[in-house]
């Protein structure tokens, strides 16, 4: 049983509905399947890599049977019938009409049908067998390709590529992403679809599609998946964007390699007064650089009197195990008395070395 | 690996095994850090718990123990939150394991590219892993070298399937050196120019039925799209703001 391997034994029932997720086959006229099937493979994940679903849609291109698409996917993703939980068969006929259709196309390329697929095993159609035959209005296309205006299915690669690949053209007609239904990145002629506007990922240069997306009052910020908090809240050692994001990116080494630490929308600097070895390497750390290799405290330039903003190490900082630097860290009413800036060098651990080859004398 | 050698003991000590019991080996893995591993997220599916697997690093043979080999738990599987499964795309998962391993001449991590940092098309590079050699599972760590090949022409090989930026092809046409079944999560390391350190480009995912007629490239995570993300988890699962 692929989906509950420890409940499995030789007495239980394994077989049980899925939803589809292939995508070759997601516009059939049934919606869930169960596994094995009838091409051996045991899981959809099995079948979306194996070499029939790369076959069957290269076949359909070349329009060697309407309903071959059809085929393939009882085959890849069979029919589950949702009483007996048992696989639906496709009938000997459709399956006699593709292979008689189509196997001589493949061996113009010197390709074999695939041996899975022998007829015999699959029912005659009648009025007490239930197998699976395509109505008139089934897809003929799968979800991965175009249906040009001829009937015709080329790869959905295929359609707006500036190549005429239907035999009508039509692959090449009305190329907007508007018209395909999909979103145009603004500045290029990149289509994405809508669902993967101000999602938190970004798909088009310059992140645009995730721009714009929060509407946040002054006093808050955004996350990553655009919910607003509020500043005080921004990289304070505990997460309050449901992705984390306000606790990304909070500390850096700017120039000269001073700790910054990003609170409450602006950058401050931390007061080496109550500076410890071991914030140096719970920082290192933190920014997935290694360990410290030197730290130093700098003197904060006079140009600059008054205008610092400082953060001080919390006094109970050790109470606080597991906590990011900028939650080890507190404002106070006063500046730096030493006014000196953390500095901190740190080095990566060795990786990516193997060990080297031992010699032997002869 | 199809079309590979033997590897000699030590000499991919990043390289460590997904296994779960009663099969063992189930997938390849790569260890980035002490204590974090990179596989990829199809290895988990219908097994998504921790408790049901172990991590073995150290060791060449499968079915001889070595005595540089470790063995971790699983603390968490951190699958990226955009895995699809239908066509294989952001097919890559954090391992955090239970504790540090022990960095020794054996056991030691690869190191991350940089940001943007790609490998260049034709150019040659290393996969590894306890795969399908075509005619029978190894014992034996297998490695093989592949050319990088360019998205563009890779897709000219997949034309079923859309090629995206989050993979990395590599191989040769004919298929003589690829990856298989079993090797998936395993590396595709390349040696750097200068300083002969290794670096982590690829995880190995998907490609024809390799040991079918079909041949062409294998398609590996790229593992360069993903390193901000990756850093991300780890940062957020040691600071436990999760």
């Amino acid at each position: 049983c692929p989906s509950t391997p420890s409940t499995c034994d030789a007495r239980n029932n394994c077989s049980h509905c899925e939803p589809i997720t292939l995508e070759l086959c997601m516009n059939l006229p049934y919606n869930s399947t169960t596994y094995p099937n009838y091409l051996g493979h045991a899981t959809q994940s099995e079948s979306s890599v194996s070499w029939e679903s790369s076959l069957f849609p290269a076949l359909v291109q070349t329009n060697c049977y309407k309903y071959l698409m059809f085929f393939a996917c009882t085959m890849l993703v069979p029919k589950c019938d949702s009483h007996t939980h048992q696989r639906v068969p496709p009938c000997r006929s459709l399956c006699r009409s593709s292979k008689e259709r189509c196997e001589s196309v493949l061996g113009i390329v010197g390709l074999q049908w695939p041996e899975d697929t022998d007829c015999n095993q699959f029912p005659e159609d009648g009025p007490s067998v239930t197998c699976l035959l395509p109505d008139p209005d089934v897809d003929e296309c799968s979800p991965s390709h175009f249906k040009c205006r001829s009937g015709r299915c080329v790869l959905s690669s295929k359609r707006c590529d500036g190549h005429m690949d239907c035999d009508d053209d039509s692959d090449e007609d009305n190329c907007g992403c508007v018209e395909r239904g999909l979103w145009e990145c603004p500045g290029t002629r990149l289509c994405i679809k809508h669902s993967m506007i101000c999602d938190g990922f970004p798909d088009c240069p310059l992140l645009k599609d995730e721009n714009n997306c929060s509407v946040c009052e002054d006093n808050e910020l955004a996350c990553n998946n655009h919910q607003c908090i509020h500043r005080t809240l921004w990289c304070d050692g505990t997460k309050h964007c449901s992705d984390s994001s306000d606790e990304w990116d909070c500390v850096s080494l700017s120039e000269g390699s001073v700790v910054t630490v990003f609170r409450t929308g602006v950058d401050y600097h931390v007061c080496g007064d109550d500076w410890t070895m071991d914030l140096s390497q719970l920082t290192c750390s933190q920014l997935g650089l290694g360990g410290p290799a030197s730290v130093s405290l700098v003197p904060d330039p006079p140009s600059v009197p008054g205008r610092r903003r400082w953060l001080h190490v919390h006094p109970d900082w050790r109470q606080r195990n597991g906590s990011a630097l900028q939650g080890l860290l507190e404002k106070r009413g006063h500046a730096c008395y030493s006014r000196n800036r953390v500095s901190l060098h740190c080095s990566r651990e060795d990786c990516g070395l193997r060990p080297a080859v031992r010699l032997y004398k002869r | 690996i199809l079309g590979g050698r033997v590897s000699r003991p030590g000499r991919w000590p990043w390289q460590c095994s997904l296994q779960s019991d009663p099969s063992g080996h189930i997938c390849g893995c790569v260890l980035i850090g002490k204590k974090w591993a990179l596989t990829v997220a199809h290895c988990f599916e219908g097994r998504e718990s921790a408790d049901l697997w172990k991590v073995v690093l150290g060791i060449n043979n499968l079915d001889h123990p070595s005595p540089y080999l470790q063995t971790r738990g699983v603390e968490s599987i951190i699958v990226h939150p955009r895995y699809n499964r239908a066509v294989v795309d952001y097919d890559i998962s954090v391992v955090e394991l239970d504790r540090e391993v022990e960095v020794t001449g054996y056991v030691r991590p690869v190191c991350l590219p940089g940001n943007g940092q790609l490998p260049q098309p034709d150019t040659y590079c290393y996969i590894t892993g306890w795969g399908h050699m075509g005619n029978r599972m190894p014992f034996k760590l297998q490695e093989g070298e592949v050319r990088i090949i360019s998205l563009s022409q890779c897709q000219s090989y997949f034309d079923m399937k859309t090629i995206t930026s989050r993979m990395l092809c590599a191989g040769y046409e004919a298929g003589t050196v690829d990856s298989c079944m079993g090797d998936s999560g395993g590396p595709l390391v390349c040696e750097e120019p200068h300083g002969g350190s290794w670096t982590l480009y690829g995880l190995t995912s998907w490609g024809s039925v390799c040991f079918s007629k079909v041949l062409g490239p294998g398609v590996y995570s790229n593992v360069t799209h993903f390193t901000p993300w990756i850093h991300r988890q780890i940062y957020l699962h040691t600071f436990h703001l999760h």
